[in-house]
């Protein structure tokens, strides 16, 4: 039992070893795809996209663009429903999807 | 059986690690397809198109949706600089973020809900590096639950 | 009392991170409340 429970535990350590390994590649690829200026440019969604991800699709949807990290900070609802938006780093925009 | 005792408590808690490694590595590889897809897309339609979409009908990446009821009152109270915002509500909300929207138009295939159809498997798998293939194909079919998976 | 702060701008980041926070305003009665002491005006809404 002791000899089959040291073999098992040396090939979880393997395991995760190569989990690791494809976590860390994994992350970098997004990065780079993230980052690469041709996919910026075709990293968009049109409104209707947005639309057609909430149901009923006829809520008001508000749309924010924030810099990189950018503090967004969401009450207890006993307070009152309030979201308060803080940047360091530049102007944050906030435009509602128009519903047409 | 001390010794047995403690590699049983090892192996319980390796089994931890890589069931939560496992589920960070389904994540980024449901971010990789849905990101891939949507630029696939958008660049499809503006060839057919011939031209990009007029600027202000596109949002791009990075951005975040807070949706609510149409009969929701919002305040909103800006700062001159439109560094800070503050919003108040008198009804629920919901917040959901980029990836989450992609996921909802469907830019993963499924995977996210381990729906996936072989067509839609195929288009995946050719979107990830051969070494995430097996993972797709897991995935595919739930979510990756297989410890040992044997890579390519 | 619970508030929920998370950091947005970058992009994707870690699963679905507002699910907390949607749970914890889809679990408020707040408007609920409201809506039964209709009679107490509503607290001044704070401001910047």
């Amino acid at each position: 039992r002791y000899k089959s429970l040291q073999k098992e535990v040396s090939d979880l350590g393997e395991a995760e070893e190569k989990l690791d390994e494809l976590i860390s590649k994994s992350n970098l690829q997004l990065k780079l795809l993230t980052e690469d200026p041709q996919n910026k440019k075709l990293g968009y969604v049109m409104c209707q996209d947005l639309r057609s991800t909430v149901n009923p699709p006829e809520q008001i949807v508000m749309v924010v663009r924030a810099p990189p990290e950018t503090q967004m900070q969401v009450s207890d609802p006993s307070e009152g429903y309030q979201i308060s938006l803080k940047s360091s780093r530049g102007p944050i925009d906030v435009f509602l999807c128009p519903e047409d | 059986a001390q010794e047995c005792q403690n590699l049983e408590v090892e192996r319980q808690r390796r089994l931890e690690r890589i069931k939560q490694k496992q589920s960070q590595l389904q994540e980024l590889i449901l971010q990789q397809i849905a990101f891939k897809k949507l630029v696939q897309r958008n660049r499809q339609v503006e060839q057919q198109t011939k031209r990009p979409p007029p600027p202000n009908s596109v949002i791009h990446l990075p951005f975040i949706i807070v949706n609510t009821s149409k009969k929701t009152v919002i305040d909103c109270s800006i700062s001159n600089d439109k560094f800070e915002y503050l919003f108040n509500f008198d009804n629920m909300f919901e917040i959901h973020d980029d990836i989450e929207v992609l996921k909802r138009m469907g830019m993963a295939c499924g995977l996210e809900v381990g729906k996936c159809s072989p067509e839609d498997l195929k288009i995946a798998r050719s979107l990830v590096p051969k070494a995430l293939e097996p993972y797709v194909t897991e995935m595919a079919q739930g979510s990756i639950s297989n410890v040992y998976i044997s890579g390519v | 009392r619970s508030r929920i702060l998370v950091s947005i701008g970058e992009s994707f980041g870690t699963s679905d991170k507002f699910q907390k926070i949607n749970e914890m305003v889809s679990s408020s009665d707040w408007s609920l409340k409201r809506s039964f002491d209709q009679g107490s005006t509503p607290k001044p809404l704070k401001r910047l």
